[in-house]
């Protein structure tokens, strides 16, 4: 499903904040596969995470993604993969600050064309997943932290992706609501859609039954284990 | 040294969105201690700091703060002492998007008016000491999350305050980055510095010599215990 060959990133190339985040990454993940990132801070996880994402594009390599090449789409095709395939939870949510989190959670259904009455029970559903249903009227700055790191999960859920891409998905998060938000990504898992989430937590790595561990912008270790 | 009584916090009086995120908090906290603050997600922690940072009024109830009653200050006077005694790390850092790491964390030295020779070597040493000293002039949207979140560390640590205030000072930091970042803190404490710090992980409460306990807006324990 997942085919990254010798990817490598480059930020800022001739500038003073040139730097080599992603040096040469191979790594096939296949469908249903449930898989932890792990690595020191700056290791280059993030930017492995967008490049999966389709946020943005490796400076040499290839990325196959259900069989297509991601170098060669169209800034359109890109846009439409990340919205049918992909869900996203970003490492620092980002929800639009002026709007509710029933209509945060609604967006990726506008850009399908859902109608009104449509996206707004299924984006409540999400919510109430997450134990929102209390919140739906609150914008970004009326939540917590936590609240609003759950936000951006109901988002990227919301539209039944095949693919769920979570960043420190529950680093703000208590334990009890961690394993809550956990049980939920398992049961996905056990549905068939493709988990991948990066921690930096070891009990949040025990549901995946792979590990990578990322170093200096190189996998160092990539090991199947027996998910919790 | 911080003293709250029967602080309460509503936010949104009379809308919608009103929620009565503190219900009677009475706590001490004496120079030089220690504090880690637990509990679920949305149990009011951050509206706890935000009014201990000075950041935020109660609602009613009173915040004595080295002696002085907080609701009597002045905004002026307010602004002072956070400047002069409080070291602020907020969950979501806030930090400035179009200004270098070195000038992020030269800005409360800009406060008091320290000349650009002096801020410049001091931002520069904080930065060092939360191993940055490679990204100083990377802005915000140039760092990994967990160097974002050490720029708001470098930054709350600059002007040596007497009370540093840290909500989830490690949530996207790995396991030996937090451990960096710990073992600083402690040296901090041991050199008499007051250390109050919101955590949902067990390893980081660790560290402390109390740790308390909220749930819906009240503390439910507080337990004083053997630190690390
Ligand atoms: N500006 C606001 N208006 C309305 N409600 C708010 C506002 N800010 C926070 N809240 C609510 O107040 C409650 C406490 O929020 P707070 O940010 O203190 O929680 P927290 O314990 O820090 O949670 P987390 O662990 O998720 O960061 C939450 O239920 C939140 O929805
Ligand atoms: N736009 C950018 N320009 C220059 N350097 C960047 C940029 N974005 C990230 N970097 C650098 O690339 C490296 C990898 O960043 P990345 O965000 O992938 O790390 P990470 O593993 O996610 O870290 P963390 O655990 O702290 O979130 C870091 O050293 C960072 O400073
Ligand atoms: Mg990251
Ligand atoms: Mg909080």
């Amino acid at each position: 499903l997942i085919e990254l060959r010798d990817v490598h990133k480059i930020y800022g190339q001739g500038t003073e904040a040139e730097v080599h985040a992603l040096r040469g990454i191979t790594v096939a993940i296949t469908r249903g596969e449930f898989v932890a990132i792990m690595g020191t801070s700056g290791s280059g996880k993030s930017t492995l995470m967008n490049l999966l994402g389709c946020l943005d594009r490796p400076t040499s390599g290839s990325y196959h993604l259900a069989g297509r090449e991601i170098a060669r789409m169209s800034k359109g095709e890109l846009a439409e993969t990340r919205n049918e395939v992909l869900g996203f939870v970003f490492q620092n949510f980002n929800l639009l600050s002026r709007t509710s989190a029933l209509e945060n959670v609604e967006l990726p259904l506008i850009y399908r064309g859902e109608k009104s009455k449509v996206r707004k029970a299924r984006a409540k559903e999400s919510l109430e997943r997450v134990g929102l249903g209390q919140r739906m009227g609150h914008t970004p700055n009326q939540l917590s932290g936590g609240q609003q790191q759950r936000v951006a999960i109901a988002r990227a859920l919301v539209g039944k992706p095949e693919v769920l891409l979570a960043d420190e998905p529950t680093g703000n998060l208590d334990s009890r609501t961690s394993t809550e938000v956990m049980a939920l990504f398992q049961e996905l898992g056990e549905s068939g859609i493709t988990v991948v989430l990066v921690t930096h937590e070891p009990d949040i790595a025990e549901y995946a039954s792979r590990v990578l561990v990322v170093k200096d912008g190189v996998v160092v270790s990539d090991e199947r284990k027996t998910p919790k």
